[in-house]
């Protein structure tokens, strides 16, 4: 999607320090 | 196995009975030993102290120990709940129960307007969503004009700022992310659901009898 159709927040969440998920993967 | 056990806590502040911190979390006490050897791994990648220092959570989050980011901070500073510096286990349990896919979900909305209330003044300030936006966009090597960037905050504000005084207080923010339920996606974390088989080396370290698990 264009930066343009997401709020801010939408486009903050994708940020990889938000994704923790990675602290599991070994 | 007393020895052993009390040696092993030594090693690790903050490592309470296992027993104890599920009683406290979402999580069964197996599933705490499991995290265990997750928080091992990560706590000794630069020094082993038997603590997670922001380096080691940055090296944890990236696979690289330079990047400096806004938001590994952030959830690092939310992590280390007794404000040393560094997390130890037992902030390290505490914080990820938040992410649990069994915790509720005001939990999940309080932790995330912690996260993005940067100066921690009870507001998500337009300028610290802007900061925000500008870290998200150098991390993504993204270039956007100025009046881009001014144009997706006004949007964002005329969502979420429903009283229109610049900045989103907490009620605000219910609102909002009720109605954009995407946001709280990276709220949880569906790994947690079966830590025990990605970390199956807890059951050789278990300080616990079976019964207790």
């Amino acid at each position: 999607a264009s930066p343009l159709t997401m709020n801010a927040f939408q486009l903050i969440s994708t940020s990889q320090g938000l994704n923790l998920g990675s602290l599991f993967e070994k | 196995m007393g020895c052993f056990s009390s040696t092993s806590r030594k090693q690790f502040p903050g490592h309470e009975d296992p027993i104890l911190l599920a009683s406290k979390t979402f999580f069964s006490v197996s599933e705490v030993e499991a995290l265990f050897e997750l928080f091992k791994s990560i706590s000794k990648s630069v020094i082993d102290d038997g603590l997670i220092n922001k380096e080691e959570f940055q090296l944890a989050l990236f696979k690289n120990r330079k990047k400096e980011n806004l938001f590994a901070n952030r959830i690092f500073d939310l992590f280390d709940v007794k404000h040393k510096g560094v997390i130890d286990f037992s902030d390290f349990v505490s914080s990820l129960n938040v992410f649990h896919p069994n915790a509720p979900l005001e939990d999940k909305i309080n932790f995330a307007f912690k996260l993005y209330d940067l100066d921690g003044t009870g507001y998500i300030e337009r300028e610290e969503v802007k900061q925000m936006l500008i870290a998200l966009l150098c991390e993504s090597e993204m270039k956007l004009a100025d009046e881009t960037i001014e144009a997706i905050l006004d949007k964002t504000f005329i969502e979420a700022d429903a009283d229109g005084d610049g900045k989103i207080d907490k009620t605000e923010w219910l609102n909002f992310v009720t109605r954009n339920p995407s946001l709280m996606k990276i709220m949880t974390l569906t790994y947690l659901r079966d830590i025990t088989t990605t970390f199956p080396s807890f059951v050789f370290h278990s300080e616990v009898d079976e019964i207790a698990t």
